[in-house]
């Protein structure tokens, strides 16, 4: 199971289509300060059914949407859709690929989808428990917040510990 | 459950103490139950100690030092339980440049069991990356990114 | 006392909406009394909004733009109130290289009114000092430091 | 006004005695993680008269004390004397440098001297009242707080513009 594709439409500062390839190893994401690249980390967690609005930064769900600058309209909607590698099954799912999408408006309405059927948020959270990248994830770590754990409470720490077993 | 916790706790405490002495040198570091009787409710306590200095309270150490030891306990539990894919993003940033190589030959080594996306301004870390993405603004405002094999690529110390 | 805390506020605003502009190359910023009626006891907003992009909430903005935005405030106060000295340490962290040119600029132009004292992992804002002090460890758990006159030095990207 | 010269006597990773000389313009300050550097600007805020624990990074006031390695004894005690440049008469004292020490020893009894005669912890603060070295200092940045300012709640940021009023 790794990372496949990305396609990015109308999220924060992508306000185009985007296409990102990703093979297997190691991948750099560079760039000035303000480019964009925080926003493609936060652009994955999103699909993956992320919830919480204060990891994401903002503070309604619609400020994911691209807000338009001083020369571009802002944007409708914001999509993304995660292209995961199932060749080892670990999905349990008949598929070599899964894709798993999800879309906000601005009137707030969101949808999920799973290889492009409509689904409830639900199905994405049990389709990726146990892979360690549920809610509690280990494998995503925000900027600024590497020694979190390290600095945070004994009873705090439980989250990424349940997560793994 | 409670069974399967214990084993994995056992599991990420020995990846832990392995780790954290591979990234420093030497030292010791630990995690520990905080109430061993109950298992799954217990805080979990953080034991670090830095080559050749006395036992200390986590707050002490330094800024690059908890960088480091956070970055111990995280492949500790990529090592048992490998996600399909890892994004980390500037988690580098208060690495000076001894630990930035033990953390470059740290990420090589574990990108053969799952697959790293990293972010990062530290040229030492590009250098180990198969396929960089560079992320820019052309026009104010607006993303725009473009791929580079790292094959072609030197880095230059103001490229980024 | 309310007047003075007044007209000191008016210089730091417009301090900010000056060195905001400096640093960023464009956009705009400010800083706002959130209840004039009580300004000994108001809190204060801070607004920015980096070049070409919508004003925002500061939470959307970059870890880098956030960084810069405090150099910027902070460098308001020593413009007006210039301190005896300033300590800064590792403030450039999150700053890509060429906002770390433009901080070791500005850091250069202030030194003229308080004294600097810089710690940090960044070669170009070493680069910037009169007098470097190595602090190291040759015996483990116990500081050591060599002071080093920067006419006589090269940094290669490797030295800290 | 400026600072013209640092003495450390035992505290945290400073074990033996050192002094540092400061000229104007910039100084900076290099080295391994780990090694001190942070612990310098910790000494210098200490001697200032800096209470927060939580700020010098332990738990106790001896905290500060240096520990002992596998090689060296721990301190009894910790002593710091800055030496400021007074020849502009900012603090209004008839000396060209003022300097400032203080000792903590282990049995948590603390002393504050100004040029060597013994004072109380309020007689610095009045010292450096309006130099904006006080308590909600703006010269001094520790290090990861840069941006706490901004992220902080309006209600939150008083502390600063107090002080340089
Ligand atoms: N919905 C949105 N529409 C338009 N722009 C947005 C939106 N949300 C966030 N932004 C902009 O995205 C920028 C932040 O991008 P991001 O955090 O990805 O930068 P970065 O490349 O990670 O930079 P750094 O190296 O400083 O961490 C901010 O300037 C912010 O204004
Ligand atoms: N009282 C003490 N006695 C001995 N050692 C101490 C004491 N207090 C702190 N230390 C040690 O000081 C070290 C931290 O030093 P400091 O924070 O100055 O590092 P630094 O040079 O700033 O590193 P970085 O570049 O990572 O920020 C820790 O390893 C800690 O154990
Ligand atoms: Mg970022
Ligand atoms: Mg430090």
């Amino acid at each position: 199971m790794q990372l496949n594709k990305l396609y990015i439409n109308g999220f924060k500062t992508f306000a185009g289509k985007f296409e990102f390839d990703f093979k297997e190893g190691i991948t750099a994401i560079v760039g000035p300060n303000g480019s964009g690249k925080s926003n493609l980390s936060d652009a994955i967690r999103w699909a993956l059914g992320e919830q919480s609005i204060r990891l994401l930064r903002g503070s309604t769900l619609a400020d994911v949407i691209f807000a338009g600058t001083s020369s571009r309209k802002q944007s409708g909607m914001a999509e993304v859709t995660v292209v995961i590698d199932n060749g080892d099954r670990a999905i349990p799912l008949e598929y070599d690929e899964v894709s798993v999408t999800r879309r906000v408006f601005r009137n707030g309405e969101s949808q999920f989808l799973i290889n492009g059927i409509e689904c409830r948020l639900r199905d994405i959270n049990d389709m990726f428990a146990g892979t360690g990248l549920g809610k509690e994830t280990y494998a995503v770590i925000e900027q600024g917040k590497v020694d979190a754990i390290i600095s945070s409470q004994p009873n705090d720490r439980r989250g990424i510990f349940d997560e793994a077993s | 459950a409670r069974k399967q916790f214990i084993e994995m706790f056992a599991q990420i405490r020995e990846n832990f103490k392995e780790l954290f002495a591979q990234l420093f040198e030497g030292g010791q570091a630990d995690i520990v139950l905080v109430d061993e009787e109950e298992p799954l409710e217990s805080g979990i306590e953080i034991i670090c100690r830095p080559p050749g200095k006395k036992l200390s309270q986590l707050s002490l150490l330094s800024g690059g030092e908890k960088a480091l030891a956070a970055i111990a306990l995280i492949f500790s539990f990529l090592k048992s339980r490998p996600a399909p894919f890892c994004i980390l993003d500037e988690i580098d940033a208060a690495l000076d440049e001894a630990n930035l190589q033990r953390f470059k030959e740290l990420v090589s080594d574990y990108s053969k069991r799952s697959q790293m996306i990293i972010i990062t301004h530290r040229r030492r870390t590009m250098e180990s990356a198969g396929r960089v993405y560079g992320v820019t603004m052309e026009e104010q405002g607006v993303s725009k990114s473009v791929c580079v094999d790292t094959s072609q690529l030197t880095f230059q110390e103001g490229m980024v």
